[in-house]
């Protein structure tokens, strides 16, 4: 373990968390005022009976957006930019939609099991023509698990850039100098939770949704490919192409 | 480098 001074890692908590605050995409105030407007019954039904490809193609778009939010957030981390070109690609590459995932939570209503997407608060029942129940309601189980852990922006700015710098990807070239980064983030991370009095276990609690973002992330590419497999041509030509660099 | 073009660009650009 890197030794790191308490100034040093509070220097770290502000950084980061000015990152996260810059790039979140929505702001907390602004899902709290909007919070009222839910998908009335008929805009679910419309929803429901777009075809298949328009609904992935929505869904794509709205991926990549968010993603591009965690490009930025990743380049303000402390020290990712000095970091090899091909890491800060494998680590976008496995870590932005997990990131994504993580942010979802500020974007999610538990009270009504929705989450807001194309300006209004969506339950499960709007992704339906995507024909993947089953990754929908696990994503949304997951957004619910981790709203009930109630995390301040500074410890989700945090475990955000705990994600993102995660040393075990493959193909990283420097797996040391990210490990490094990681392990003081992780510190920062426990330091955040102790400031804030958190002593319910709340580092082991999100230590243990790492394993529940690769598995989402993995079923995502399943989806994705067997998608792709009846509909080639759409991913092709109307896929944004920043999804298909990610997924592809 | 090519494979992945437009994640270069957007790391490339300088931050707002």
């Amino acid at each position: 373990c890197p030794t790191v001074s308490m100034a040093e890692l509070d220097h770290l908590v502000q950084v980061t968390s000015k990152s996260h605050l810059e790039t979140c995409q929505y702001l907390r105030e602004e899902l709290h005022q909007m919070s009222w407007q839910k998908f009335l019954q008929d805009e679910v039904e419309s929803y429901q009976s777009k075809p298949p490809e328009v609904m992935w193609q929505l869904c794509a778009v709205k991926i990549t957006e968010a993603i591009q939010y965690v490009v930025e957030f990743a380049k303000r981390i402390d020290g990712f930019m000095d970091l090899c070109q091909n890491d800060q690609i494998v680590l976008l590459k496995a870590g932005s939609l997990e990131v994504v995932l993580v942010r979802m939570c500020r974007l999610f209503d538990s009270q009504n099991n929705s989450v807001y997407f194309d300006g209004k608060f969506a339950g499960p029942d709007v992704f339906k023509a995507l024909g993947c129940d089953d990754l929908i309601s696990s994503v949304f189980d997951f957004a619910k698990s981790m709203c009930s852990l109630h995390l301040s922006e500074d410890e989700l700015a945090l475990f955000s850039a705990f994600i993102l710098l995660s040393a075990d990807r493959s193909w990283l070239q420097e797996k040391l100098q990210v490990e490094k980064l990681q392990q003081k983030t992780e510190l920062a991370l426990q330091h955040v939770l102790q400031k804030n009095q958190r002593e319910d276990g709340a580092l082991n609690k999100l230590r243990c949704k790492v394993s529940a973002l690769r598995s989402l992330c993995s079923r995502h590419a399943e989806n994705l490919s067997a998608f792709r497999a009846v509909y080639p041509d759409i991913v092709r030509t109307h896929f944004p192409p920043l999804y298909k660099e990610l997924f592809g | 480098k090519e494979k992945h073009k437009i994640l270069h660009q957007l790391l490339q650009n300088s931050t707002s």
